[in-house]
């Protein structure tokens, strides 16, 4: 259910980056690479929570559910970016930091 | 001849100034044309609206809504220890607040519909924000954001790469292809020399920038100077100067109205109203239309203080005020009689290497870059809009430098404010900073860009990498911007602005919105939840009766191949503690006789609940007492009717 809340439902917390696909010629279904970012997502060991917002070809992943000693997540994190860095599908990706932000 | 009976109304100055004639944003005459907004949706991107209050529930658009830190698409404001999540209700107020309903306040465009998109109040990243900005995007017009980095005076901060990318797509693709309009507080960090040029929400050429003016006129304490500010509207001052009144939460200590509003957070959301005006009058302005005609339209006005330039193409500006005033009469009329700008032309040069040093105050470092005519041929571009310098610099204190662009017509843009809290060692990387003062200039020609260095002479010395020069504008020619300036002079009478002159408007492009997750977590696990329920109770039901069918069945009157059904207790039945299930058999009279159905739809030999007419039911089951019993043993209650169900 927590994966199902897509990108609007965000930082429980956990890792997540934002990940720009390659987008192949004649791919016009959403879908198709939608199953393309959920099999990238798996190869790294995190969930596809689903398209950031309107924005085509991008994707947010997110560490999957379940406290994790600080060892594993750092393991997770690295391995994820290893995956990220060196996939052919992937043209641009981003561990998602928090922002500071300030009402005027 | 306007009059409101929201109590707050007369304290509105901004919106009607009598103690100061003139020192408002001159709205009334435009709503006395019927020009309220109706038809437009403005999104208040912050910490939430309490869109129940009265003064905006019957503006209040939930499809442009969302609640971006909760995941659902309630933006209500959640209390805060700090009171202090009312910034959002406030800032919908001004622009959308209801009239004539004796409460408070009236919104600048108070027939327009106000959304609210919650973000602020919760942990912010680089993809939520890029969801702000295309939520709904088909049905929020305007995006209204009085919020931004720090104003510290030392932060270098702005939209990330999906933010970026968000508000292209939205000028791109929002508004049925017209484009989302993103208006942005310029920021207030005037205490600390903050410069707006350091704010890539504030510099972006995809974004409105607006700063404060006070009730006098002058720059608020708090008001940034900055070269690529387009515009300024009032404020709250110091002090002795009046506030923006406008609605407040009821939430904690609030009481759905303030006085007390005010910072560039104020200014931005009136402007957002009066680009509201603008597009009732004329929905198919372009994003960079609403640009050019806040350009075409704001007044300078006396300032001392001020270094008002008039730049080539004849528009005034000024690092404290941008082009001036915002005037709700002249953005209407000219947009009523605007059409639209050409396509946008850029041009971009090479990153040209430099690896110069920087040399101290007095001195100045001086590079140069020639935009040729046949630079400018392929895309045609010929006046300027927006003009970029992206910079890359080491210094040891970044804080020290001073960034200077000059246009082909010498017009100087004070892009790199120095700014004395700065001490950041990191210098400059790929930093974009954008001026606004060379507006309808020509293109072509020579830019100069001048640093120096106005610290320290002890410390290292900083060096200019590279840079990279990027023109926006359009195929307009001069003489083409000179006949619309008389266009718009030409429209200022208000002669236009009624029913029976319209320019024709495309329709736009229809772009379906991006729904996937419209079922939120929250609905999601009710629908399950009351899933499971139902299919527990339907096995729960279903077994009740299998086995309550067996345990008739496995009698000795069934064996014998007539089962008893006692009549039903109808009294029980309507309290309900009987339940109701009717078997398909034959009725059988207790002689013995078969009974037809009169009804000829039925299938012979069988009856279902439908074929039944209520007082006709002979209920199958109820008790197990009465099922258990042979009829000579049946209580006789269950034996009324001579008339039994036999299976």
């Amino acid at each position: 259910l927590a994966e199902a809340g897509g990108p609007e439902a965000q930082w429980p917390g956990g890792l997540s980056w934002a990940v720009h696909l390659h987008s192949r010629e004649g791919e016009q279904e959403e879908k198709t690479m939608e199953r393309r970012a959920d099999a990238l997502a798996q190869a790294a060991g995190l969930v596809n929570t689903g398209r950031i917002g309107e924005l085509r070809g991008h994707y947010l992943f997110v560490q999957p559910a379940g406290r994790k000693p600080a060892m594993e997540v750092e393991a997770a994190r690295r391995q994820a970016e290893a995956v990220l860095a060196s996939h052919a599908d992937v043209h641009w990706h981003s561990e998602q930091r928090l922002l500071r932000r300030t009402k005027r | 001849s306007i009059y409101f009976n929201d109590p707050k109304y007369p304290q509105q100055w901004h919106l009607n100034n009598r103690q100061s004639p003139g020192r408002d944003i001159n709205v009334t005459g435009v709503w006395e044309r019927n020009v309220t907004g109706r038809g437009v949706t403005v999104v208040v991107v912050d910490d939430g609206v309490e869109h129940t209050v009265q003064d905006i529930a019957p503006n209040y658009s939930p499809e442009g809504s969302y609640d971006l830190n909760s995941n659902d698409p309630d933006p209500m404001p959640h209390p805060d220890v700090e009171n202090g999540n009312h910034h959002g209700t406030r800032c919908a107020g001004e622009i959308a607040a209801v009239p004539n309903n004796s409460f408070c306040a009236v919104g600048v465009a108070f027939g327009s519909r106000i959304a609210g998109i919650r973000v602020l109040d919760g942990p912010l990243t680089d993809s939520m924000e890029a969801v702000a900005f295309n939520k709904h995007y088909q049905i929020n017009d305007i995006y209204s954001c009085s919020w931004g980095p720090d104003d510290d005076g030392k932060t270098v901060d702005g939209p990330h790469q999906l933010g970026k990318a968000a508000l292209q797509h939205g000028v791109m693709a929002g508004r049925r292809g017209f484009g989302s309009i993103f208006v942005v507080a310029s920021g207030n960090g005037g205490q600390h020399n903050d410069n707006c040029n350091y704010d890539g929400y504030a510099n972006s050429i995809y974004t409105v920038t607006i700063g404060a003016v006070d009730e006098e006129g002058r720059m608020p304490f708090y008001a940034e100077e900055c070269a690529s500010m387009l515009a300024v509207t009032f404020s709250g001052g110091d002090k002795m100067l009046r506030s923006i009144v406008t609605t407040d939460w009821d939430l904690q200590k609030g009481t759905g109205c303030t006085e007390g509003h005010t910072g560039t957070s104020a200014a931005a959301p009136l402007a957002a109203g009066m680009i509201a005006l603008m597009l009732q009058v004329r929905p198919c302005l372009t994003w960079r239309d609403v640009q050019h005609i806040i350009v075409f339209t704001a007044t300078q006005y006396e300032d001392r203080h001020a270094d008002w330039i008039t730049n080539e193409a004849g528009f005034s500006h000024s690092h404290q005020h941008g082009f001036g005033l915002l005037n709700a009469w002249r953005l209407v009329n000219a947009a009523k009689v605007w059409t639209s700008v050409p396509y946008l032309a850029s041009y971009v040069s090479p990153v040209i290497k430099e690896n110069k040093a920087i040399p101290q105050s007095p001195r100045a470092l001086e590079v140069r870059w020639n935009v040729s005519r046949t630079d400018l041929e392929m895309s045609g571009l010929k006046t300027l809009e927006h003009v970029a310098v992206t910079v890359s610099i080491t210094h040891p204190r970044r804080g020290n430098l001073e960034l200077k662009l000059f246009c082909p017509s010498g017009m100087m843009s004070l892009i790199g404010a120095p700014r004395s809290m700065d001490s950041d060692p990191s210098g400059f990387n790929d930093w974009t900073f954008s001026t606004v003062r060379c507006w309808g200039e020509r293109a072509k020609g020579v830019y100069r860009l001048v640093v120096r260095d106005v610290g320290d002479e002890s410390l290292q010395v900083g060096v200019l990498r590279q840079w990279r020069l990027t023109l926006y504008g359009s195929v307009w020619s001069p003489v083409d911007i000179r006949d619309r300036q008389r266009l718009l002079q030409n429209a200022m009478s208000g002669k236009y602005l009624h029913d029976s002159f319209t320019l024709p408007c495309p329709p736009g492009l229809s772009i379906p919105e991006e729904d996937g997750y419209t079922i939120t977590p929250n609905t999601l696990k009710t629908l399950v939840l009351v899933g499971c329920f139902t299919v527990f109770w339907t096995v729960y039901y279903m077994l009740e009766v299998y086995l309550s069918q067996r345990s008739v069945a496995s009698s000795s009157a069934c064996r014998n191949g007539a089962c008893r059904w006692p009549r039903r207790n109808r009294k029980a039945r309507e309290e309900g503690t009987e339940l109701e299930s009717v078997p398909l058999c034959n009725r059988k009279d207790l002689h013995g006789g078969e009974v037809e159905s009169t009804d000829p739809a039925a299938s012979p030999g069988l009856l279902g609940p439908e074929h039944l007419e209520e007082g006709a039911w002979h209920l199958a089951l109820n008790s197990k007492g009465a099922l258990d019993c042979p009829p000579q043993q049946c209580p006789p209650e269950l034996l009324q009717d001579q008339q039994e169900q036999i299976c």
